[in-house]
């Protein structure tokens, strides 16, 4: 009888104060969500382990979360995704980091637990070893949201002394000798010809804050 | 990042954290959420917890097995242990927040960032979902 869930979705990123009521709708529809299928898992006498993979599936298949397809961009343009997961009656754990291929992370980092000798596994390899065990593998292209590919463009003209929303704003220095730095450098990222990438989406309308993930 | 904490009806807790890493991120950097003890752990005999924030503070305060431990070894109830290891990342320079839950069922939500969204479901169904501030 003391069945319990708890999630969290992020930490710095939008708060309340700059989203709007539909932005702020969004979230916590996808929040509720999560926490009813990890109810029903618990509910219909699931294991905690069901649980919280169920859960947290849920958050990796929206946009809105920097984890699975809202994952943020690496400086190479690239979605990098790391997790993890612990079996608190067998301190079993697994986790992986660095993937890019695997749909959803956390199924990669229970299935290391439970089907390795191992503990962790990284790049190239812990995508082979989910590839052999049945996981759902993905195009890169796959993770691919315009609002996170625009965080990566701004973080990258902030590193170069251009920061988009800061070249709107009145300056009182006199204008600089030499051109601006107006242009970030474009990362690319790689996309099927002829338009968006696979299993491309609608872009979500939402924009990260101020710490970029 | 998104994580999960769940205890079921044989008394068994469990743990999973997932993440994106950090916005223009170079050199293969690893955050603290596939590092267990850092971002994730669970043990039946303490609490389990997951993390979300800048890793590399929750990594070098060891955060969730860190709050484990003050549970094991200095007896302290869960939300007292896990304001207390929040505190230490403040204290480091680190911001973010984390989610715990123990074999009683307590769970707490502490964090020093803003943004943090979060959410619980208890055996009867009552739920609440709190997105800061």
């Amino acid at each position: 009888g003391r069945i319990t869930l708890v999630i969290h979705g992020g930490a710095g990123t939008i708060t309340r104060a700059n989203m709007t009521p539909e932005q702020e709708k969004a979230y916590r529809e996808v929040l509720n969500q999560a926490l009813q299928v990890g109810y029903g898992v618990l509910q219909k006498g699931g294991t905690s382990l069901d649980a919280v993979e169920a859960t947290v599936r849920v958050m990796e298949d929206s946009p809105l979360f920097n984890a699975g397809k809202g994952a943020v961009f690496t400086h190479e343009g690239r979605n990098e995704l790391d997790a993890s997961i612990m079996d608190g009656k067998t301190l079993r754990a697994g986790s992986v980091a660095g993937i890019t291929t695997v749909r959803n992370p956390i199924t990669a980092a229970r299935t290391v637990m439970e089907k390795s000798e191992h503990v962790m596994m990284v790049g190239p390899g812990a995508e082979q070893f989910a590839k052999e065990k049945g996981l759902q593998i993905v195009e890169p292209s796959y993770f691919y949201t315009e609002a996170r590919y625009n965080q990566l463009q701004k973080a990258i003209a902030k590193e170069q002394g251009a920061v988009p929303d800061q070249l709107n704003t009145p300056t009182k220095a006199a204008a600089p000798a030499t051109a601006p730095a107006t242009e970030s450098k474009k990362i690319k990222v790689k996309q099927k010809a002829g338009g968006k990438p696979q299993g491309y989406l609608e872009p979500p309308i939402f924009t990260e804050g101020r710490k970029y993930g | 990042t998104v994580g999960a904490v769940a205890l079921d009806q044989y008394g068994n807790l469990a743990a999973a954290t997932s993440t994106g890493g950090m916005t223009n991120k170079r050199y293969g950097r690893v955050g603290d959420a596939p590092i267990i003890g850092a971002g994730t752990y669970a043990d039946n005999q303490s609490c389990a917890i997951s993390c979300t924030g800048w890793g590399e503070y929750f990594i070098r305060a060891t955060v969730a097995r860190d709050i484990a431990a003050r549970m094991e070894y200095g007896k302290q109830p869960l939300q007292q242990a896990a304001q207390a290891t929040i505190d230490k990342v403040a204290q480091l320079g680190g911001d973010g927040g984390l989610i715990g839950l123990d074999r009683q069922g307590n769970i707490t939500m502490p964090f020093n960032s803003e943004g943090m969204y979060r959410g619980y479901i208890k055996a009867n169904g009552q739920s609440e979902v709190l997105i800061y501030k």
